[in-house]
Protein backbone atom coordinates (compact mmCIF):
# COMPACT_ATOMS: atom_id res chain seq x y z
CA UNK A 1 0.00 0.00 0.00
CA UNK A 2 1.19 3.58 -0.74
CA UNK A 3 1.28 4.70 2.94
CA UNK A 4 0.61 8.42 3.42
CA UNK A 5 0.83 9.69 0.07
CA UNK A 6 -0.51 12.83 -0.32
CA UNK A 7 -4.29 12.68 -2.04
CA UNK A 8 -3.47 15.14 -4.86
CA UNK A 9 -6.57 14.65 -6.60
CA UNK A 10 -9.82 16.52 -5.60
CA UNK B 1 -2.81 16.99 -14.13
CA UNK B 2 -4.19 15.00 -17.48
CA UNK B 3 -7.16 16.62 -19.25
CA UNK B 4 -9.37 13.70 -18.28
CA UNK B 5 -9.07 15.10 -14.71
CA UNK B 6 -9.29 18.74 -15.49
CA UNK B 7 -12.33 18.22 -17.55
CA UNK B 8 -13.93 16.25 -14.92
CA UNK B 9 -13.45 19.05 -12.28
CA UNK B 10 -14.72 21.57 -14.91
CA UNK B 11 -17.83 19.00 -15.04
CA UNK B 12 -17.48 19.29 -11.32
CA UNK B 13 -17.70 22.32 -11.05
CA UNK B 14 -20.28 23.16 -13.75
CA UNK B 15 -22.74 20.93 -11.97
CA UNK B 16 -22.35 22.47 -8.33
CA UNK B 17 -23.29 26.01 -10.12
CA UNK B 18 -25.97 24.73 -12.32
CA UNK B 19 -27.86 23.11 -8.71
CA UNK B 20 -26.67 26.20 -6.68
CA UNK B 21 -28.79 28.95 -9.53
CA UNK B 22 -31.23 26.86 -10.23
CA UNK B 23 -32.25 26.74 -6.55
CA UNK B 24 -31.50 30.88 -6.28
CA UNK B 25 -33.08 31.80 -9.29
CA UNK B 26 -36.59 29.90 -8.78
CA UNK B 27 -36.06 30.76 -5.00
CA UNK B 28 -37.02 26.96 -4.48
CA UNK B 29 -35.51 23.51 -3.90
CA UNK B 30 -38.55 21.75 -4.60
CA UNK B 31 -37.08 18.22 -6.78
CA UNK B 32 -33.81 18.75 -4.80
CA UNK B 33 -33.18 15.99 -2.42
CA UNK B 34 -30.91 18.22 0.88
CA UNK B 35 -29.94 14.85 2.34
CA UNK B 36 -27.53 14.45 -0.43
CA UNK B 37 -26.22 18.14 -0.45
CA UNK B 38 -25.30 17.13 3.04
CA UNK B 39 -24.00 14.17 2.41
CA UNK B 40 -21.75 16.34 -0.03
CA UNK B 41 -21.03 18.92 2.21
CA UNK B 42 -19.81 16.30 4.16
CA UNK B 43 -17.74 14.59 1.37
CA UNK B 44 -15.47 17.79 1.02
CA UNK B 45 -15.61 18.70 4.56
CA UNK B 46 -13.52 15.10 5.23
CA UNK B 47 -11.94 14.88 2.10
CA UNK B 48 -10.17 18.49 2.17
CA UNK B 49 -9.11 18.69 6.05
CA UNK B 50 -5.34 18.28 5.06
CA UNK B 51 -6.65 21.85 2.70
CA UNK B 52 -4.13 23.94 5.22
CA UNK B 53 -1.42 20.76 5.94
CA UNK B 54 -0.76 19.71 2.65
CA UNK B 55 -0.10 21.97 -0.61
CA UNK B 56 -0.31 20.49 -4.03
CA UNK B 57 -1.08 23.66 -6.08
CA UNK B 58 -2.71 26.82 -6.20
CA UNK B 59 -5.41 24.95 -8.38
CA UNK B 60 -6.12 22.09 -5.91
CA UNK B 61 -6.41 24.80 -2.76
CA UNK B 62 -8.40 27.04 -4.81
CA UNK B 63 -10.76 24.29 -6.12
CA UNK B 64 -11.18 22.96 -2.63
CA UNK B 65 -12.08 25.91 -0.94
CA UNK B 66 -14.28 26.76 -3.77
CA UNK B 67 -16.40 23.67 -3.54
CA UNK B 68 -16.53 23.12 0.12
CA UNK B 69 -17.88 27.48 0.17
CA UNK B 70 -20.92 26.24 -2.82
CA UNK B 71 -21.68 23.02 -1.14
CA UNK B 72 -22.52 25.00 2.27
CA UNK B 73 -24.03 27.44 0.08
CA UNK B 74 -26.46 24.86 -1.72
CA UNK B 75 -26.72 22.84 1.84
CA UNK B 76 -27.71 27.27 3.55
CA UNK B 77 -29.95 27.96 0.86
CA UNK B 78 -32.07 24.23 1.12
CA UNK B 79 -32.09 24.17 4.92
CA UNK B 80 -32.17 27.72 5.89
CA UNK B 81 -33.11 30.20 3.34
CA UNK B 82 -35.75 28.77 1.37
CA UNK B 83 -36.27 25.89 3.66
CA UNK B 84 -40.85 26.29 3.16
CA UNK B 85 -40.18 24.79 -0.17
CA UNK B 86 -37.89 22.32 1.14
CA UNK B 87 -40.38 18.99 0.94
CA UNK B 88 -39.37 17.19 3.47
CA UNK B 89 -41.84 14.22 2.97
CA UNK B 90 -40.28 13.72 -0.67
CA UNK B 91 -36.87 13.55 1.30
CA UNK B 92 -37.13 10.33 3.03
CA UNK B 93 -33.98 8.32 2.50
CA UNK B 94 -32.88 6.57 5.54
CA UNK B 95 -29.27 7.97 5.61
CA UNK B 96 -28.21 5.60 8.43
CA UNK B 97 -28.53 3.06 5.61
CA UNK B 98 -25.72 4.47 3.67
CA UNK B 99 -23.64 6.11 6.90
CA UNK B 100 -23.07 2.81 9.20
CA UNK B 101 -21.96 1.08 5.96
CA UNK B 102 -19.58 3.70 4.95
CA UNK B 103 -17.86 3.96 8.21
CA UNK B 104 -17.48 0.48 8.74
CA UNK B 105 -15.79 -0.36 5.48
CA UNK B 106 -13.37 3.27 5.84
CA UNK B 107 -12.29 1.99 9.15
CA UNK B 108 -11.74 -1.95 7.74
CA UNK B 109 -10.29 -0.81 4.16
CA UNK B 110 -7.94 2.33 4.37
CA UNK B 111 -4.23 3.06 3.59
CA UNK B 112 -3.40 4.02 6.89
CA UNK B 113 -5.48 3.61 10.09
CA UNK B 114 -4.60 7.39 10.98
CA UNK B 115 -7.65 9.96 11.46
CA UNK B 116 -6.83 11.72 8.40
CA UNK B 117 -6.49 8.98 5.90
CA UNK B 118 -9.77 7.19 7.43
CA UNK B 119 -11.71 10.27 6.91
CA UNK B 120 -9.90 10.49 3.44
CA UNK B 121 -11.15 6.86 3.12
CA UNK B 122 -15.04 7.62 4.73
CA UNK B 123 -15.71 10.83 2.06
CA UNK B 124 -14.50 8.43 -1.21
CA UNK B 125 -16.85 5.67 -0.46
CA UNK B 126 -19.11 8.31 1.03
CA UNK B 127 -19.18 10.04 -2.32
CA UNK B 128 -20.16 7.34 -3.98
CA UNK B 129 -23.45 6.56 -2.87
CA UNK B 130 -24.43 10.61 -1.62
CA UNK B 131 -26.42 10.90 -4.91
CA UNK B 132 -28.59 7.95 -3.49
CA UNK B 133 -31.42 10.24 -1.71
CA UNK B 134 -31.71 12.79 -4.82
CA UNK B 135 -31.89 9.10 -7.25
CA UNK B 136 -34.62 7.68 -4.57
CA UNK B 137 -36.76 11.14 -4.48
CA UNK B 138 -36.81 10.96 -8.35
CA UNK B 139 -37.92 7.50 -8.63
CA UNK B 140 -40.53 8.47 -6.05
CA UNK B 141 -41.72 11.42 -7.93
CA UNK B 142 -41.54 9.57 -10.96
CA UNK B 143 -39.73 13.00 -12.51
CA UNK B 144 -37.39 15.46 -12.30
CA UNK B 145 -36.86 18.88 -13.72
CA UNK B 146 -34.51 19.32 -16.65
CA UNK B 147 -32.07 21.27 -15.06
CA UNK B 148 -31.94 18.82 -12.32
CA UNK B 149 -31.02 16.04 -14.86
CA UNK B 150 -28.50 18.51 -16.08
CA UNK B 151 -27.15 19.30 -12.58
CA UNK B 152 -27.29 14.65 -12.23
CA UNK B 153 -25.79 14.47 -15.91
CA UNK B 154 -22.71 16.67 -15.32
CA UNK B 155 -22.15 14.72 -11.48
CA UNK B 156 -21.94 11.67 -13.16
CA UNK B 157 -19.92 12.80 -15.97
CA UNK B 158 -17.20 14.20 -13.72
CA UNK B 159 -16.25 10.87 -11.90
CA UNK B 160 -16.46 8.78 -15.76
CA UNK B 161 -13.88 11.16 -16.53
CA UNK B 162 -11.92 10.52 -13.27
CA UNK B 163 -11.90 6.89 -14.66
CA UNK B 164 -10.29 8.07 -17.84
CA UNK B 165 -8.05 9.70 -15.71
CA UNK B 166 -7.04 7.26 -13.25
CA UNK B 167 -6.11 5.04 -16.76
CA UNK B 168 -4.18 7.86 -17.93
CA UNK B 169 -2.05 8.25 -14.61
CA UNK B 170 -1.94 4.25 -14.68
CA UNK B 171 -0.41 3.63 -18.01
CA UNK B 172 1.50 6.94 -18.02
CA UNK B 173 3.00 7.50 -14.32
CA UNK B 174 1.95 3.77 -12.78
CA UNK B 175 -0.28 5.90 -10.56
CA UNK B 176 -3.07 3.62 -9.14
CA UNK B 177 -5.22 4.66 -6.15
CA UNK B 178 -7.34 0.93 -5.67
CA UNK B 179 -10.21 3.29 -3.34
CA UNK B 180 -10.66 5.76 -5.61
CA UNK B 181 -11.02 3.75 -8.28
CA UNK B 182 -13.61 0.89 -6.84
CA UNK B 183 -15.93 3.59 -5.36
CA UNK B 184 -15.62 5.73 -8.36
CA UNK B 185 -16.48 2.93 -10.31
CA UNK B 186 -19.33 1.54 -8.53
CA UNK B 187 -20.38 5.86 -8.61
CA UNK B 188 -20.22 5.83 -11.64
CA UNK B 189 -22.23 2.48 -12.12
CA UNK B 190 -25.22 4.38 -10.46
CA UNK B 191 -25.82 6.83 -12.59
CA UNK B 192 -25.81 4.10 -16.21
CA UNK B 193 -29.64 3.98 -15.59
CA UNK B 194 -29.82 7.72 -15.35
CA UNK B 195 -27.80 8.63 -18.47
CA UNK B 196 -29.74 6.23 -20.01
CA UNK B 197 -33.20 7.93 -19.30
CA UNK B 198 -31.39 11.59 -20.30
CA UNK B 199 -30.63 10.97 -23.59
CA UNK B 200 -33.68 9.35 -24.13
CA UNK B 201 -35.89 11.80 -22.86
CA UNK B 202 -34.36 15.11 -21.68
CA UNK B 203 -32.35 15.63 -24.65
CA UNK B 204 -34.76 14.31 -27.22
CA UNK B 205 -38.08 15.52 -24.99
CA UNK B 206 -36.64 18.48 -24.01
CA UNK B 207 -38.48 18.35 -21.21
CA UNK B 208 -39.14 16.86 -17.44
CA UNK B 209 -37.79 13.77 -17.14
CA UNK B 210 -40.93 11.33 -16.43
CA UNK B 211 -39.69 7.69 -15.40
CA UNK B 212 -41.18 5.05 -17.07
Amino acid sequence: HALNMAHDEL
Amino acid sequence: MNIFRLAGDVCHLVAIIILLLKIWRSRSCAGISGKSQVLFAIVFTTRYLDLFTVFISPYNTIMKVVFLALSYATVYLIYMRFRNTFNSENDSFRLEFLLVPVIGLSFLENYAFTPLEILWTFSIFLESVAIMPQLFMITKTGEAESITTHYLFFLGLYRALYIANWVWRYHTEGFFDQIAVVSGVVQTIFYIDFFYLYVTKVLRGRGKMTLP
